[in-house]
C-alpha cells in the first residue's frame, strides 16, 4: 500500500 | 598513512554485514578522528551512515585524509578469511589502491594478510541537516528485529503508530494481518531492556518491509535501536558503536 518516496526530495546532494 | 586496528575482526565484520546487503560500492573516508561512510541504496530510498570514531579502535593512526573505495562483496569475502577473535588492522598508503588487512590470532603465532583492491567510486555524498523529529523511540533491537521479521511475512509494507503511551506495528496483507502494541516502561534490572518514547506529535507512518529488513541487520552492533520519526523527514533507525554509529535513513511510503 502508499507510494514509496525516494530520499532525493529531502536530502540535498552535495 | 592509515593503520586502523580493531582489537576484534568481529566488531568490523558486523559493521560491514550490518549494511552490505542493501548496498554494494562504499567510499570509506579515514581522517585523523576516524572512519566515515555513506551510501544510498540503488533504488534511492534507503541511506545507510557509518561513523567509527578512534576510541572503536584499538590503535588508529591517520596522517593524511584518505579515501576507500571498497565492493563490500569482495571485503565479506576477505574478512570470512579471519577469525573473529584476531586482532585485524587495515593499512593503506597516502594514495591507495589497495588495503592491507592484517588478520593476528592473539593466542598463536599466525598471521593472515590480505589485499583488497580499491575502486574508484564516484558516489554523491547527501548533506543530512540536522531534522527535527515528532517521536524519539529507544528500544533493544533483538525485539525490533523480531517484530520487522514476522510483520514483513504478511505484507510488503509495516505501519509505525506512535501515540503518547503506545508503540504500534502493524501489517495488513493478502494472507492476513498483523499488529504488535509496545508501550514504554523501564527495567531497572537490565535498562537495556528498556522502552524508552519522547512524544512531541503522533506520528502514523508507513515503511517497505524490504526495507526494515535491511535495516534489522544492523542489529548485530548493539542491544538497543534508536528510531527517530516525523511525518515531513525519512525516519532514522540508529545503533550505536562503543564510538560511533551505523544510521538508516529510510523515505517513507505516502497513501496516493
Amino acid at each position: 500500500a502508499g507510494v514509496q518516496v525516494r530520499l532525493d526530495g529531502f536530502f540535498q546532494v552535495v | 598513512m592509515l593503520e586502523a586496528k580493531f582489537e576484534e575482526a568481529s566488531l568490523f565484520k558486523r559493521i560491514i554485514d550490518g549494511f552490505k546487503d542493501c548496498v554494494q560500492l562504499v567510499n570509506f573516508q579515514c581522517k585523523e578522528d576516524g572512519i566515515i561512510a555513506q551510501a544510498v541504496d540503488d533504488s534511492r530510498v534507503l541511506l545507510v551512515s557509518l561513523e567509527i570514531g578512534i576510541e572503536a579502535f584499538q590503535n588508529y593512526r591517520c596522517d593524511h585524509p584518505v579515501t576507500l573505495g571498497i565492493d563490500l562483496t569482495s571485503l565479506s569475502k576477505i574478512l570470512r578469511c579471519g577469525n573473529n577473535t584476531d586482532n585485524l588492522t587495515l593499512i593503506a598508503d597516502d594514495t591507495p589502491d589497495s588495503v592491507l588487512l592484517l588478520f593476528e590470532d592473539t593466542k598463536k603465532d599466525r598471521i593472515a594478510e590480505y589485499s583488497l583492491k580499491l575502486m574508484d567510486i564516484d558516489a554523491e555524498f547527501l548533506k543530512i541537516e540536522d531534522l527535527a523529529y515528532d517521536c524519539t523511540l529507544k528500544m533493544p533491537s533483538p525485539e525490533f528485529s523480531k517484530i520487522v521479521r514476522d510483520l514483513s511475512q504478511l505484507s510488503d509494507s509495516i505501519n509505525i503508530m506512535i501515540t503518547k503511551e503506545t508503540i504500534k506495528f502493524v501489517a495488513d496483507g493478502d494472507i492476513g494481518s498483523g499488529s504488535v502494541i509496545l508501550k514504554p516502561f523501564v527495567n531497572m534490572d537490565k535498562p537495556q531492556e528498556s522502552i524508552n518514547l519522547n512524544m512531541d506529535q503522533p506520528v502514523d507512518l508507513t515503511f517497505g518491509s524490504k526495507y526494515l529488513l535491511d535495516i534489522v541487520k544492523g542489529s548485530a552492533l548493539s542491544d538497543n535501536v534508536g528510531v527517530r520519526l516525523s511525518s515531513e523527514a525519512p525516519a532514522l533507525f540508529q545503533f550505536d558503536l562503543k564510538s560511533g554509529y551505523l544510521q538508516f535513513f529510510l523515505a517513507p511510503k505516502f497513501n496516493d
